[in-house]
């Protein structure tokens, strides 16, 4: 099962390096500049869209939501590659009254892999398998992480339905829908 | 068969984006560094031990392995990470007269996923499986590799037997013996 090696991955070759030391970077990037109004509690938002249909630049999917900064590199020694970088995008999001909320914000990267494994037909799954291979990414991610003390309180994984699509605000929307929850 | 998969992702998320990218990499370290015998072909050497035990340092695993210095960056849009950064290391190999021979070298970074998830009892699989799951990880690998026009002649992957670990410069003549080959 593709989703699920690539869920352990997600967690064990990125979410469990980089989650524990969001809250210095975060706090490090407000240092220098300013931010309005913090998702409070320095959270990394995982975008998972059902349809693993997964855009490059944020700022193109919805137009209330603007690049803002990158949050500073981190350099960490892995596999021979000296000084490996990881960094996240903080975005802007506009609530319908036109407010700014920060957030670190970005998709689920793996969901690339299974878009493009349901593309290629010596893969061995296709299109109809997919929609379940990112459910089981997402149940599995979201087991992991729920039992990781490393982690706790720095993630929140939103699940996109794509059904709304045809609304040109679903993104922030959804963003600021969950941003709210955890507060 | 998480292998499978894994392999699959580090070609779509990883090895197809960087290889045909390698060859001007190369060159414009070699307009400023001093290479004195680069590896013929400009390839990204990629070590697969079979016992998955990866170190983060190469040179620490063979005192005939020496960290040259970084490639220039590439800075890629992936998924929201606004230029995310892909880099490789370069190493200088001595031989057996004292020769440096130099090359781009790392471990197969999924190997890392591999290891950890035979520690974890809840990711599904342990340590009797996972040279197995190496061994799988090598042959899928192999074989888009070379269905691949985008990285021919790009890469080159080298399965290390761990037999000879006994041996301290095991894996430094495990690297020029290959380096000679493809000359
Ligand atoms: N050597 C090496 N250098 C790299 O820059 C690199 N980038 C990816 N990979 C490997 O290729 C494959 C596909 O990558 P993908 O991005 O889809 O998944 C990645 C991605 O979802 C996430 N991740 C890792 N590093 C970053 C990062 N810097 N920014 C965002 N996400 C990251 O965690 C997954 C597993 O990462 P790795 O376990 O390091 O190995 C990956 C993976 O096997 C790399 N390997």
């Amino acid at each position: 099962n593709v989703a699920h090696g690539l869920a352990w991955s997600f967690y064990i070759g990125y979410l469990r390096l980089v989650l524990p030391r969001l809250k210095d970077s975060i706090a490090e990037f407000c240092a220098t500049h300013r931010a309005r109004r913090w998702g409070r509690g320095s959270r990394l938002i995982i975008l998972i869209p059902l349809n693993a249909n997964i855009s490059h630049k944020l700022n193109e999917e919805d137009d209330r939501i603007h690049f803002y900064d990158n949050l500073p590199n981190n350099e960490i020694d892995r596999a021979g590659v000296q000084g490996r970088v990881y960094k996240h995008s903080v975005y802007r999001v506009l609530d319908e009254l036109g407010q700014a909320h920060e957030c670190v914000l970005e998709y689920a990267t793996p969901l690339l892999t299974l878009y493009s494994m349901s593309q290629e037909s010596s893969a061995g799954f296709g299109e109809p398998e997919r929609r379940q291979q990112v459910l089981l990414f997402f149940r599995t991610l979201q087991d992991i992480l729920e039992h990781s003390l490393d982690c706790r309180n720095r993630y929140k994984l939103i699940l996109l339905n794509d059904e709304h699509e045809a609304d040109p605000h679903f993104l922030s929307k959804a963003i600021l829908r969950n941003l709210e929850q955890q507060e």
